[in-house]
């Protein structure tokens, strides 16, 4: 199973993850 | 009579030979073009029909059947040890850490986590929906988004058209963004999670849901090796996608279904029906770009860290 989101951010938008990362619910994927 | 049967027997012996010359012939011409182009190698529209054509729907029906049955207490610790030691399952941060509180494999498959386990980053913009891996993350160009490195697939296949705004100008990017100022873009993270991850989903911002759409397609694999290999396969699996804003403008987020994990459940939402019996159709479903879209009350609304919903198995 696969969650996709597809968002509208602000240009300045930086995500803070890699590809193939571990992630748990709550970590942050990006911050402005 | 005999002229039939000599021609029956020809064709038994000979088809599945002719059938698996023909796949060889098409993988080795589809790996040729690949190395030339040094584009991913990815599957031929042969491959992609018969993969297809597999009746993966049937398959996790019968697969959601045997997961919801009951299983004796006794019996517990040892299919689901078996299952926690094979999906590297981390029993430590269950709600309920004892193998014999599930009474079946599909209970333990959508386990809840204890209190205080997941805390939700509050400096950040958005965060994890799901315990799972990043398959892919980025903006999303030329009405475009990809799959993985190399391997795109087309937004409006995946969303279906906008329908919400009056100002239609033929560019799906600007017309679904809310702020066309030029100083937004659109954004994607494509989240996998493996079988042995926990499997509720939360949201990942403060954010309201405008409309569902619920896509009726494949349970095809969504395995990181697949996903590779398959060209559009976000857009060709079962999904239910919402729509609606944030504060920076457009939010979408969508479960997609997948083998064995095709019924997504949303807590709020209790018209949603997915993975539903199609009687025995084998080959690809016909309509899966076709949808049912339902719009929610203005007053829903989600909250960062907020439990949406489960994949169940089957």
């Amino acid at each position: 199973s696969t969650i996709v989101l597809l968002f509208e951010a602000p240009k300045n938008f930086k995500f803070t993850i890699k590809t193939g990362q571990k992630v748990k619910v709550g970590e942050s994927l990006g911050v402005l | 009579h005999s002229a039939w049967t000599k021609w029956t027997g020809f064709l038994l012996r000979w088809t599945p030979v002719g059938i698996c010359l023909f796949g060889v012939i098409d993988w080795q011409l589809h790996k040729q073009k690949s190395e030339r182009e040094s584009l991913p190698r990815t599957a031929s529209s042969f491959q992609s029909k018969v993969y297809c054509s597999l009746p993966l729907r049937i398959i996790s029906r019968c697969w959601g059947w045997l997961a919801a049955c009951y299983v004796p207490v006794s019996l517990r610790p040892y299919i689901y040890g078996w299952y926690s030691n094979a999906f590297g399952v981390n029993m430590e941060e269950a709600l309920y850490p004892d193998y014999k509180y599930y009474n079946s494999l599909a209970a333990f498959f959508t386990r809840p986590l204890r209190e205080g386990v997941r805390p939700i980053d509050n400096r950040a913009a958005i965060v994890s929906p799901a315990d799972g891996r990043v398959l892919h993350f980025g903006s999303a160009q030329n009405k475009l988004i990809e799959e993985v490195k190399g391997v795109n697939y087309s937004v409006s296949s995946f969303l279906g058209p906008v329908t919400w705004h009056k100002r239609l100008n033929g560019n799906f990017e600007e017309e679904l963004k809310e702020i066309n100022d030029g100083s937004t873009e659109l954004f994607q993270c494509v989240i996998y999670l493996a079988p042995g991850d926990y499997h509720r989903f939360h949201s990942p911002a403060e954010w309201q849901p405008k409309l569902r759409r619920h896509f009726v397609g494949e349970l095809l694999s969504v395995n990181p090796r697949i996903v590779n290999w398959l060209p559009d396969l976000f857009c060709l699996n079962e999904r239910a996608v919402y729509m609606g804003k944030w504060e920076h403008g457009f939010f979408s987020y969508a479960a997609v279904g997948a083998t064995n994990v095709g019924s997504v459940q949303i807590y709020m939402d209790d018209d949603l029906k997915t993975n539903r019996w199609m009687g025995l159709q084998l080959g690809a479903h016909k309509d899966r770009h076709i949808y049912d879209e339902i719009e929610l009350s203005n007053k829903t609304h989600f909250g960062r860290g907020e439990m949406l919903g489960q994949f169940n198995m089957g």
